[in-house]
């Protein structure tokens, strides 16, 4: 998990990082 | 009552089929990058001369750097646009994360299209269109080209929206990837993925090849990509200290060792 951390939270979020 | 009961299963699967394509239709316009208006606003400017040489006198370091950043920030439209498609999100966790490490990438090269002038062969790149001369300080001459060769491929074959939406599917939920722990339950959305695509270029009255077009553009793909994880590697040998503390953290999660 440690190592994929940024993609888990990426997949975890329901609103992402990204300003759609 | 048997052809009741075949009528009723071909209806649900047409259904459905038709259901997934509109899901992912949506995500794909929902997060792509550039909406199609945008797209028609753009000035389609490209660099001048002065611009092509700024970009060419800048150090390796500092070239790939910004090209991991731009990377990164349209990789993070993909793993939205996963997150969208019916059935992702059901996966396994590591199956997910297998499915971005392995297909985003390839998802970014085919949405490049969209941003590629082909009578300029020129792709969209930080404000302005850049040909390939643009990327001459990354090192990579050949990857560069060979990326550019395959918008331009794909740009001839003039896919629609949809079309483009449900190929970026299909190359993400590929069921062939090594690592996946549920290998079955990805080979069951990818092939309704590929029904969906099917039942649109029929739909679309597209050419009888044009499938086998795309799956062989499924192989360039995963040469593109892993071509550019050699680049990264040897990139790392020399600059392993840039891109610990200047790559972004995404980036490293996709690509590194």
């Amino acid at each position: 998990k440690e190592k994929h951390k940024i993609l888990h939270q990426l997949l975890q979020n329901s609103t992402s990082p990204v300003d759609l | 009552s048997n052809e009741d009961t075949v009528s009723t299963a071909s209806m649900a699967s047409t259904a459905e089929i038709d259901h997934l394509s509109q899901i992912v239709s949506r995500s794909h316009l929902e997060t792509c990058q550039y909406l199609g208006e945008e797209l028609q606003q753009m000035s389609w400017q490209s660099f001048v001369q002065e611009e092509v040489e700024t970009y060419q006198s800048k150090t390796q370091e500092v070239m790939w750097q910004l090209c991991a950043v731009k990377i990164t920030e349209a990789i993070q439209y993909v793993v939205e646009f996963a997150k969208r498609i019916d059935g992702f999100m059901e996966l396994c966790q590591n199956d997910q994360i297998v499915l971005l490490k392995a297909g985003s990438l390839e998802v970014v090269f085919i949405r490049m299209c969209r941003l590629f002038d082909s009578q300029k062969n020129a792709v969209y790149f930080d404000g302005k269109f850049a040909g390939p001369d643009v990327f001459r300080a990354l090192g990579c001459d050949d990857l560069i080209s060979s990326v550019f060769d395959f918008a331009q491929s794909l740009c001839s074959l003039h896919l629609t929206e949809d079309e483009l939406a449900l190929f970026s599917a299909f190359v993400l939920l590929s069921a062939d990837r090594s690592w996946l722990q549920d290998k079955l339950q990805v080979e069951k959305l990818q092939q309704k993925t590929q029904l969906a695509l099917q039942h649109v270029l029929q739909k679309n009255q597209r050419e009888e090849g044009l499938l086998t077009k795309l799956r062989y553009k499924v192989s360039v793909l995963r040469s593109l990509s892993s071509r550019h994880t050699e680049k990264l590697s040897a990139f790392r040998v020399v600059h392993s200290d840039i891109v610990r503390t200047h790559f972004p953290p995404l980036y490293k999660e996709l690509f590194g060792a």
